[in-house]
Order: C-alpha cells, then structure tokens, then sequence
C-alpha cells in the first residue's frame, strides 16, 4: 500500500 | 507532482478563498452549509495529524496549513461572526448518517489498523460525502448565488483532477491507493448534477436553480 502514514497528497 | 494534482491544489485554494471572501465580503453565508463547512474541517483535521511529524515538502506543509486555518475560519464565521445570516431551516442535512458509516468503514477498511492511518482513511470517506449537506441545502432553497455555484464548481473540479493524477502516478509512479480512488469517484459522481447544471446554466449566465 502506498507509504502507511507517509501519505504526500494534500 | 504533476500537473493533475497541482491543478487540483490550485481549484480546492481557489474555492476555499472564493467562500472565505463571499461570506467576508458579502457579511453574509446565507445559502451556505454551515454542516458542510463544519465536516470540512473535520476532514482537514482528521487528514493533518501528521502536520509536524512528517514533513513532506514546505509546499505540503504551507497548504495543509492554509487548509485548516481556513475551513476554522469559515465555520467560525458561519456559526460566529456572521451566524444572524445562516439559513439554518434549509440546512438540514443529518451529518449523523455520514460521520458513522464513514467512521465504521474506516475502522473496517484501511490501509494499516493504526490510530493515524484510521484516522487518514476516516478522513477520505468522510470527504467524499461532505458535500451532501450543500448540495441537499441547494435543492431545498432551489437555487444558489452565482458565487456560491463558482465554489461548487472549483471544490468539485479538484478531486476530478485528482482522479487524473492518480491515472498518471499509476503509470510513471507505481503508486496506487485504491481507498483514495474509489472514494474520489465517489466525491466526483455526487458533483455530476451539479455540473450539469453549471455548465448548461451557469455558464450560460443563468442563475443556478434547481428544478423545485
């Protein structure tokens, strides 16, 4: 999944 | 970043300013949605936990902040400042029937089972249908001030460009997070009506109203 709590979109 | 998303960007700055200077401007927030205003700074809250533990970029950070501050302000000055002027009989939307399936969901369906990561993913349902309460206030009052329709149109516009991000971060990112896809087209059907009417309409310099 896409990084786990290192989401980088607003 | 890719032009998709900062387009994106762009269009949800640009609604968030445009409603901020109706109500400011005009001292007045009748035909907005208080409800709708308030699950948006839910949203932004519930999203930005992560504002000081995990720095992305300073553009990442400075929207994010500039989120925030501003949906507080807009509902401060819907239930606050300007609160003689909201139209709380149209605005009768039970939130109550969108903050628990989305909570429920959140803690059914997520990415990892943390207090964050819930949190995020609580935050993505629960945008996707923030809009309902507007959108029912709109079709209870029949009509919408021309400023107002403005603001639904760059609101709605943003997470369309969204989807278009997502399509281009699959194919030069490997990157794909179906949660925030499927709850964008959702965010991005529920908007279908309304930019019918918008561009039929609006667009046409009509006022925006909805069949009674």
């Amino acid at each position: 999944p896409p990084g786990v709590g290192k989401h980088d979109e607003l | 970043m890719n032009i998709f998303r900062f387009l994106g960007d762009i269009s949800h700055l640009s609604a968030i300013i445009i409603l901020l200077l109706k109500i400011w401007k005009s001292r007045s927030c009748a035909g907005i949605s208080g409800k709708s205003q308030l699950l948006f700074a839910i949203v932004f809250t519930t999203r930005y936990l992560d504002l000081f533990t995990n720095f992305i970029s300073f553009y990442n950070t400075s929207m994010k902040v500039v989120y925030v501050a501003s949906s507080y302000a807009t509902v401060w000055m819907i239930y606050s400042k300007f609160k003689a002027t909201y139209d709380g009989n149209h605005d009768t939307f039970r939130v109550e029937f969108l903050i628990v399936p989305t909570a429920i969901l959140s803690f059914l369906v997520n990415h990892d089972f943390t207090p964050l990561e819930i949190l995020w993913t609580f935050s993505i349902y629960l945008e996707s249908v923030a809009i309902l309460p507007q959108l029912f206030m709109v079709s209870k009052t029949g009509e919408a001030e021309t400023i107002t329709s403005h603001y639904l149109f760059a609101l709605g516009i943003y997470r369309t460009l969204y989807l278009f991000n997502w399509i281009w971060r699959y194919q030069f990112e490997e990157f794909f997070d179906l949660i925030a896809i499927v709850a964008g087209l959702v965010q991005t059907v529920l908007y279908c009506d309304f930019f019918y009417l918008y561009i039929t309409k609006v667009l046409k310099g009509k006022k925006l109203s909805l069949p009674a």
